[in-house]
């Protein structure tokens, strides 16, 4: 069976928030390495990625592989009967039909009991190749979501460069084109409002924006966002947590 | 537009 205890249910809250309008049903896969998930969106162009590791957790016992088959929206409704500052227990059985999910008040004078049906999902899980990264831009998570949401009020795509120079992400629109160029700009005092570029070789790729300010829905996990981009492969977009990750991959557009 | 590429190029069913 599985006991996973949360300190913070505001941790499972924002994951779900960042992945709920990219995925709808998926598995959540929990074993004795914490509790992963892997989807791909409808459209197959974007997968995201994600891993709440054990030690995150208060208390953690899973003792065989269970898939918990949730409806996004569903657990979302659930969830809203959570306060972010409430402690939560998930239990599942080994064959679970439901998820039972328990939150308590920090004063322990509050114990709200839900149930959660499951569904049988049948999903594929896809295997990410290792990749060397020609560049790896680390900035702060609001600037990247701020730039997003500019450029998409211009255009569907952005064109993102990394050289030497710096990350520039450009974009033209019908009523014109817009353009935002970060030079790296380590902060020493603040590392989490610095920007570092890592540079193998130049990057040039274009990306759709509409998946991008879907992405940047998890800027709420945490400080910082690190972007990963190679010539020719999916751009991979990650928010790490203090003990575990969202990831998200996206596939580049190509041609005219 | 330029063609959105599909994650079934780059990513192999395992």
């Amino acid at each position: 069976m599985l006991e996973a205890r949360l300190e913070q249910s505001s941790v499972l809250k924002k994951v779900v928030d960042a992945i709920k309008d990219l995925v709808q049903d998926c598995n959540f896969d929990c074993n004795d390495s914490g509790i992963q998930l892997q989807a791909m969106d409808n459209s197959h162009v974007a997968l995201v990625a994600m891993h709440l590791k054990t030690e995150g957790f208060a208390l953690y016992r899973c003792d065989r592989n269970i898939a918990l088959g949730i409806n996004l929206v569903s657990l979302q409704k659930v969830l809203r009967a959570a306060q972010n500052e409430d402690v939560m227990t998930l239990k599942a059985e080994d064959s679970p039909d439901a998820l039972s999910l328990v939150f308590e008040n920090s004063e322990n004078d509050r114990i709200s009991e839900y149930d959660l049906k499951l569904m049988d999902i049948d999903q594929e899980h896809l295997g990410i190749p290792e990749t060397e990264y020609g560049a790896t831009v680390k900035m702060p998570s609001a600037e990247f979501q701020r730039i997003c949401r500019d450029l998409s009020l211009l255009s569907e795509s952005v064109a993102i460069e990394a050289t030497k120079e710096g990350i520039k992400f450009s974009c033209t629109g019908d009523i014109g084109k817009g353009a935002v160029t970060l030079r790296q700009n380590p902060n020493v005092e603040k590392p989490e409002l610095g920007t570092t570029i890592e540079l193998q070789e130049p990057v040039a790729l274009t990306f759709s924006l509409k998946y991008l300010v879907n992405f940047c829905k998890a800027s709420g996990l945490s400080n910082t966002v690190t972007i990963s981009l190679s010539n020719e492969v999916p751009l991979l977009i990650e928010y790490e947590m203090e003990h575990g990750y969202v990831r998200f991959y996206l596939a580049p557009k190509i041609g005219d | 537009a330029p063609f959105q590429e599909d994650l079934y190029k780059y990513f192999v069913s395992s």
